[in-house]
Formats: structure tokens, C-alpha cells, sequence
């Protein structure tokens, strides 16, 4: 499904230069529960965004099914992500000024679906991570814990065959942090991919497989 | 040092009413090392942001060093907070157009310290949270838990008697967030006092003192 060959990331420049992602290759199959554990600043976003086609190597070769996005268009990574990516971000990137269910409808809406079908839609994929009482609370109106459900929300109201999520318990106590959990294990049990990076142990060990970042480098036992 | 006698706090009104806090009454002394536990969307935050001056209680009294505030006007408030009290955002709030040394030195600034002197307290002050080839990185220049250091660093470096922590290592992997932890320790070993929400039950264990939060009331054993 994903191969990352050899692929390197910088930002900055002399003497600012940051090598974020180093000589990086792994392959993701489809179906696979994948957890990424790593300290802080080791490069586990920036793998993720790479994953994600919302950023690019520098070098080295990305395939998504087999197809070498290096000489593709951009909108041929952004139709792409819209149609088989549903993204869970460190941040949330929530849109201040819609409520919860609006947040959680637009990618529907992106795709075209009508408004009625994507609200409905929206608000059960709410309800499913325990909101069903916040739906028109905008994002300055919810608790840390509740952006974060919003912003998983969004992430699977697709139905994606890729679901990615960047710390996505960060926020929550440890029994809605399980139930979250949960319900990634039955989209998992439903087929769908799923790449989680997390600093929980607890969390880590629900996945089927590991990989470890350090200093951009990776590791697998 | 800090007492709430039957606080309630509500946001929105019908039929969006949200009780956040229900008749919350608690005194924390100098010294003490509190953590604050509770489910998400439980009113921690909105309880945090009280003891913090940063809001108003709608009902009951907030009590400062015995001083009742409910009277003072806002530049009491403003003023107690900046020499007072150090406060890490679950939100970080740090300010996008400046860098990491910037961000950190903004609250000496504001008390009217030179900026040699102020840079000089930041610097060092990022560097004890494992920053230090980071001073000169803007908050999108920064992976999310150097974000959460720079917060950490900015309410730490004007040595303030009173440390609020929003979840301050929830973006933290836990050989890092274990070392924000010492941190916090020695200061309270200095005398300082620490009120810190945490959803990490061994980050909790640390405490001296366990305040719960259950759908806007507090339980303590
Ligand atoms: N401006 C607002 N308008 C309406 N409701 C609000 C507002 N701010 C907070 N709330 C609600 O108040 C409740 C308490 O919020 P608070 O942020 O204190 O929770 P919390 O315990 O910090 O949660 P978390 O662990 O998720 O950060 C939540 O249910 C939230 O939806
Ligand atoms: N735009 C940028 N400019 C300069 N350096 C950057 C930029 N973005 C990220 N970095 C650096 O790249 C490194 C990797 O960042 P990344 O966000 O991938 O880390 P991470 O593993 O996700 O960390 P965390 O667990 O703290 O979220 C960090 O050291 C960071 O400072
Ligand atoms: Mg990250
Ligand atoms: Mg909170």
C-alpha cells in the first residue's frame, strides 16, 4: 500500500539545518495495525505528513499501490488524500469558526456527498466517539479532550482505507482514550489500515506491528 | 494560598447550557504539589483557568492569599497573574510570529526586565527542558512536544511561587515527559506550589495530593 525508499527530509538551512527524516525506507501493506513510537522531535510527524500527501520528500522514492508519486501533479496527491485518507493531526486543525458537526461533514462535502447526507453521517460518527452533545459547539466551546474527538471524528466520518493518526489519545483520560482505541480496532477488524503514532505504551501494544523513530532514523524488531 | 467556596461556572444558555463547575469548594496551601484528574469534558481546564486568573467564577468566592477577588477590578487580576503565577496552556498559546527565545522571555519582558536579561533567563530556561538548539525556531518550526516545552519554559521562567500545568506533558514521549516531572519536583522542593492536570495516572502518583473532577464537581479521597 505505502513504500518509503530511502527517503530523506530537511527544513531550514545552514546553520539552522535540521535533517528531520534520514535514509527512511519501510513498507506498509494494506489491512495492517501499525503503531510509531519515538521521543519527541525524532521525525514521527513528518513520516506521517509524508504518508499523508500533505508534504513531500526531498529525496528518495514514495509509492502509493505501487504508483511513484514523485512525478505526479499536485492534484493527483490531493485527490488522492480526499478519497482514501481520513488524517487525525497532532494539532486538530479544526475550523474555528464552524461547529463540531460542520467540521466533521466537510470532507464528505468535498467528495460531493449532499449537505443532508453528510450532516447525518457527520453526527453519527460524532455520537460514535461519545459528542452527542456537542454537536453545535464550536471549537473555542469544547474541552481539549472533545477537539480531539472532533478532529478523529472527521478523520473517519469517510470511511477511509487509510487511517491516520498522529497521538490521537494525547488529550483524553485513559477510559475515552481506550474507547477510542476500540473503535480503531474494529475499523482495523473491518479491513481498514491503520498508522497511529503514540507515546503510549499501553496504546502501542494494541498494534500488530511497531516502528520505532529516533533522531530520523527508523527501527523494527 | 488559593480558595474556591461554591463556585459554579456556565457557558452558553439554553438550551446549550454547559454547568461546567457545580458548587466547587477546595483550598490548596504554599507548597503543595496537587494533580488534578478526571475524565475529559469534566471541567478541569475551566476550574485551571479560574485558580489562574484568567476567568471568573459566575457564582461563589474565589479567595486569593485571603484576598477575596470577586470585587478587584481587572488590573488586580492581570497584575497578580503576571508576578504570581506561571501557567502552562493545554492549548500552549504560544505567539507564531516569534521564535522559541521570544515566546520564553515575553512574561520577564512584561515586568519590565531589560531584554539582555530576559533573554539570557529564556535561554537557560529552554534549555533545562532539552531545547537548545531550538531557541531560534518559530512554534510551526517545532515538533508538537518542543511546542509543549517552549509553553513549559515560558510559565517556569519567571520563577513564579504559583505553577498552573494544563496536561503539560501530554505531547511528551515518557523518558521526556518523566524529565518535566523532576523539573517540577525540585521546584516544589524549592517551595513552590503545583496544581497540574494530568490524564497519566503515574505522572499523578507524583503528586502529593489527587483532586478529582467528575461532571463539574470535585471528589478528593
Ligand atoms: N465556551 C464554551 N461554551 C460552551 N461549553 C463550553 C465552553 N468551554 C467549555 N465548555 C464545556 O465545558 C465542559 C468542561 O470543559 P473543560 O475544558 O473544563 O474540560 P476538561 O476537563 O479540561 O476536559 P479535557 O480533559 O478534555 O481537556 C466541557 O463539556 C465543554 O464542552
Ligand atoms: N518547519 C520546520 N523548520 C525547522 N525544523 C523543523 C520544522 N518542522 C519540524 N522541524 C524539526 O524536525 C524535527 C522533527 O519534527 P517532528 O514534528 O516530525 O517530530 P515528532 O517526532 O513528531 O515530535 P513530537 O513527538 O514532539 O510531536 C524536530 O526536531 C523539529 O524541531
Ligand atoms: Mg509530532
Ligand atoms: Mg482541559
Amino acid at each position: 500500500l505505502i513504500e518509503f525508499k530511502n527517503i530523506n527530509k530537511t527544513f531550514g538551512r545552514e546553520p539552522n539545518l535540521v535533517h528531520a527524516l534520514k535514509d527512511v525506507s519501510f513498507k506498509i501493506y494494506p489491512g495492517e495495525f501499525v503503531a510509531i513510537l519515538g521521543p519527541s522531535g525524532s521525525g514521527k510527524t513528518t513520516l506521517m505528513n509524508i504518508v499523508g500527501l500533505i508534504d513531500k520528500p526531498d529525496d528518495g522514492g514514495l509509492y502509493i499501490d505501487g504508483l511513484n508519486m514523485g512525478d505526479k501533479p499536485d492534484k493527483v496527491y490531493s485527490k488522492l488524500r480526499n478519497q482514501k485518507i481520513g488524517f487525525v493531526f497532532q494539532k486538530f486543525n479544526l475550523i474555528s469558526k464552524y461547529d463540531a458537526l460542520y467540521n466533521v461533514a466537510l470532507p464528505l462535502l468535498h467528495r460531493g456527498k449532499s449537505y443532508k447526507e453528510a450532516k447525518e453521517a457527520a453526527a453519527i460518527t460524532l455520537d460514535r466517539v461519545g459528542l452527542e452533545n456537542r454537536h453545535h459547539h464550536k471549537p473555542n466551546e469544547l474541552s481539549g479532550g472533545q477537539q480531539q474527538r472532533v478532529a478523529i471524528a472527521r478523520a473517519l466520518v469517510g470511511e477511509s482505507p487509510l487511517i491516520l493518526a498522529d497521538e490521537p489519545t494525547g488529550a483524553l483520560d485513559k477510559k475515552t482514550g481506550g474507547e477510542i482505541l476500540d473503535l480503531f480496532e474494529d475499523l482495523n477488524g473491518q479491513g481498514k489500515t491503520i498508522v497511529m503514532i503514540t507515546h503510549d505504551l499501553d496504546i502501542a501494544s494494541k498494534a500488530k506491528r511497531i516502528i520505532r523513530v529516533d533522531d530520523g532514523r527508523i527501527f523494527e524488531d
